[in-house]
């Protein structure tokens, strides 16, 4: 069995359209370059939770072949259970045929019900699927399904339209302040070695070198517990994270510097204007890696950047978004 | 070979426990943690 942390997604607002099986059934899907496997709800799950989302319907595809192996996505408390199976994965018409995934079978809890998706599909490496399930990507990859080894992503800054995954291709329309690329220091997760952390002109955080993961399945800039209360105060926030939203103009960029390169995130970015509060956007968390410290460039962050997420060279490419 | 999938921003889970008054009782029970995502997977 495997788990699957649920609790991270609650701030996730991105979502697009996958189906499965033949005939495919849709599903409403976040795709999370933190995470690598894919799973849906399923028929087999009979609790109140499922019953708000699209369930999968294995006798419904002549295509689907099941397993016994058993799959477990946790979330707090309790845990979904499922089966793992093989389908046709169709994602925006790209056909992926036995595509291992997760259907749910059991949800203990209720708040499932109020989950705005359905499903994870997730795209990082292989390395880190759960009960070694291949993930949609590598096989499009294997089946020879996209024109180069790639993906891209474009978060729209107001959200409401424009957003995409691209699959196999570069959108240079994107790409008019160029490209510079990162190499990956882990094939795991989107995982780069960030330089150094500064505010303003001033230096802050990561000062000899740290750990950085691009993850669309996150939503805000995650940073270590240790600096989270010093770099809110440099911001002029409380230990809260809440903020003047006249103030808001006056503050400086968070700056990330990665393979040498500075990669300024303004104000406008970062805090978060809700029901006329202002949060700063960010959240700590503690996770040392060999490498030291390691920080979430969450959605903030890709917001601000077209990225491309290089599987051909093991490369992250960022494209600043005016 | 190249296929681009739109993506539509939609409600957080956390907006829409808020707007049901369930937001607090769910962080009670479910603690927050944003490392629980990261090297979770076994």
């Amino acid at each position: 069995s495997s788990t699957e942390p649920l609790q991270n997604y609650m701030d996730n607002e991105y979502f697009g359209t996958i189906s499965i099986g033949t005939p495919g059934q849709q599903f409403t899907v976040m795709f999370d370059t933190g995470s690598s496997n894919l799973w849906v709800p399923s028929v087999y799950c009979s609790s109140r939770a499922c019953s708000n989302h699209n369930l999968f319907n294995p006798s419904e595809s002549s295509t689907f072949v099941g397993t016994n192996e058993s799959v477990s996505i946790a979330y707090g408390t309790g845990s979904m259970t499922g089966v793992l199976g093989y389908d046709t994965v169709t994602v925006a018409g790209i056909e992926v045929t036995n595509q291992i995934f997760g259907l749910t079978e059991t949800e203990p809890g209720d708040f499932f019900y109020y989950c705005p998706f359905d499903g994870i599909l997730g795209l990082a490496f292989p390395s880190i699927a759960s009960a070694g399930a291949t993930p949609v990507f590598d096989n499009m990859m294997t089946e020879d399904l996209v024109a180069e080894d790639l993906f891209s992503v474009y978060l729209s800054k107001d959200g409401q339209s424009g957003s995409f995954v691209l699959f196999g291709a570069i959108d240079s329309s994107y790409t008019t302040n160029g490209i510079t690329w990162i190499p990956l220091s882990a094939e795991t997760y989107w995982q780069i070695t960030m330089d150094s952390v500064y505010i303003g002109d001033e230096p802050v955080a990561c000062t000899s070198g740290c750990q950085a993961i691009v993850d669309t399945g996150t939503s805000l800039l995650v940073v270590p517990n240790s600096i989270l209360n010093s770099l809110l105060a440099a911001l002029g926030s409380d230990s809260s994270g809440r903020i003047s939203c006249s103030a808001v103009s006056m503050l400086p960029d968070v700056v990330y510097y990665l393979n040498g390169n500075a990669f300024p995130v303004p104000p406008s970015a970062y805090v978060i204007e809700s029901e006329g509060d202002c949060m700063l956007g960010f959240e700590g968390m503690d996770v040392p890696t060999e490498s030291g410290e390691l920080w979430i460039l969450g959605d903030v962050f890709i917001r601000q950047y077209y990225v491309v997420f290089n599987r051909a060279n093991n490369m992250v490419g960022l494209s600043p978004l005016s | 070979h190249i296929s681009r999938v739109s993506l539509w921003r939609g409600k957080s889970l956390r907006q829409t426990l808020k707007e049901h008054g369930l937001l607090e009782n769910y962080l009670k029970q479910h603690p927050y943690n944003p490392a629980a995502k990261y090297f979770s997977t076994g």
